[in-house]
């Protein structure tokens, strides 16, 4: 789901 | 990382370091909105503050800190040391009606009811309209100085070339966000009457003159 996934984007 | 995000980081950073460059330079900030540096700041500051807790990469936290840096920096000339330069006549977006409504929203549609992810969200929501006040101001005054049109042209082409680095991830990783996906997308779209101007009279060295 979005919510683990680390925000690696700027 | 791919080639698009990349491309569209620098391009953001290019944007951010023109318009430094030329109120510093030219030690005014005629044409140039404050209420969108003030927005860009708070988007900066709601997003980046993972910044100490959450390491990704050398690179992301690096961008993180220039990114804080020069938009509070600029914010501090225009609010601050040219402050006398500033157009407070023609900059008079009223951006509690940007920030109230992105705030409300951000409560309402988000991944997470965590305020991390919220402040996130809101941040995300924030940066698609943040340049609202800006193109405001130019539809008021009805023209731009040649560089104020180059750091818009760089700053519209950072998320059009994050929404190309979206459609990749999604076809590479299967990875999409479509918070972010939406939010860039409509983000885009406010710049594409000043793309159109831009490239069919900037580019052939004409100055940014909006019909009016």
């Amino acid at each position: 789901a979005a919510t683990e996934e680390v925000k690696d984007e700027l | 990382m791919n080639v698009f995000r990349l491309v569209g980081d620098l391009s953001h950073l290019l944007a951010i370091i023109i318009l430094l460059l030329k109120i510093w330079k030219t030690r005014s900030c005629a044409g140039v909105s404050g209420k969108s540096q003030i927005l860009f700041s708070l988007v900066f500051i709601t997003r980046y503050l993972d910044l100490f807790t959450n390491f990704i990469s050398v690179y992301n936290s690096v961008m993180k800190i220039i990114y804080l840096v020069t938009s509070l920096g600029t914010v501090y000339l225009m609010y601050f040391k040219f402050k006398a330069t500033y157009d407070s006549n023609h900059d008079t977006f009223r951006i509690e009606f940007l920030v109230v409504p992105v705030g409300g929203l951000s409560f309402l549609v988000n991944h997470d009811f965590t305020p991390l992810e919220i402040l996130w969200t809101f941040s995300i929501y924030l940066e698609s309209v943040a340049i609202l006040p800006q193109l405001f101001m130019i539809s008021k005054t009805g023209e731009a100085e040649t560089i104020t049109s180059h750091y818009l042209f760089a700053l519209g082409s950072y998320r059009a070339l994050y929404i190309v680095n979206w459609v990749y991830r999604y076809y590479t990783e299967g990875f999409f966000d479509l918070i972010a996906i939406v939010a860039g997308c409509v983000q885009t779209i406010l710049y594409c009457d000043f793309f159109y101007l831009y490239i069919t009279k900037v580019l052939k060295g004409k100055q940014l003159k909006l019909p009016a």
